[in-house]
């Protein structure tokens, strides 16, 4: 669950570099 | 296997009173090495040799002394694979990878600097912990990034990865955000420092963007060129 999180977490840095 | 640089002529015969050194840096193993040949190109036989570096910026220094034990007769050649370690004295250098060093033997002391490729001071676990990763990306400011165009790279983003994590540029997460990968990426250098890195690869684009981020910036254009 907790390695779901790191997943989502990523996710949610590479959209917010692609559109800050 | 990681990437090996050219070899160069740190010492010409002709500043050397006959004797040439030539070199490269790399790391194997874990280790890193001073990878040079002795070349006598005097009409004398050279003996006693040492050689003996400047502090500097990463506190390089040989773990052993020369292992050259026999005379180096006129035009022969010898090859040396001096073993490094980084617990010298520091001081910081400019640039930050400069290295001088003092070379004797029988006939007299020569001097010469040359350039430490950054990725010699990569370790081996410089994977970060993905967790850790995120919070230490949050950390650091927009500020401290900076950007660089990779040009004319026709390789796709896991060959790529490979290829950097040969080098101790690990991979820590990959995303696909509309067509383009994002690479998260760490290294640690021998200092301890932590440099993290977002590679961006868009299909049909020769040309990448790394951007380094890292409260370290003053090694962003080493850092870059061994990219």
């Amino acid at each position: 669950e907790m390695d779901d999180g790191l997943e989502e977490a990523f996710s949610r840095l590479a959209e917010s570099r692609t559109n800050p | 296997h990681s990437f090996l640089w050219f070899v160069k002529v740190w010492l010409p015969a002709v500043k050397a009173k006959g004797l040439e050194i030539s070199g490269t840096f790399s790391r194997r193993q874990g280790h890193m090495y001073m990878d040079m040949s002795f070349i006598n190109k005097a009409l004398q036989h050279m003996t006693d040799f040492a050689i003996q570096f400047n502090k500097n910026s990463f506190g390089v220094i040989p773990t052993t002394p020369l292992a050259m034990h026999t005379p180096l007769m006129p035009s022969q050649s010898i090859d040396i694979s001096l073993p490094l370690n980084t617990i010298g004295p520091v001081m910081k250098m400019d640039p930050l990878n400069n290295l001088q060093v003092a070379v004797k033997n029988n006939i007299d002391v020569f001097y010469f600097s040359t350039l430490i490729p950054l990725s010699v001071f990569f370790v081996e676990d410089g994977k970060m912990e993905r967790q850790v990763f995120l919070a230490t990306w949050k950390d650091i400011p927009n500020e401290n990034e900076l950007q660089y165009q990779i040009k004319d790279c026709h390789l796709n983003a896991d060959t790529v990865s490979g290829k950097l994590q040969n080098n101790n540029i690990y991979t820590i997460a990959k995303r696909n955000v509309e067509g383009q990968d994002m690479l998260y990426q760490s290294l640690k250098l021998t200092n301890g420092i932590w440099i993290l890195a977002e590679l961006r690869i868009q299909p049909g684009n020769p040309n990448y963007t790394v951007i380094a981020h890292s409260t370290k910036i003053d090694q962003f254009q080493l850092l870059f060129k061994n990219y």
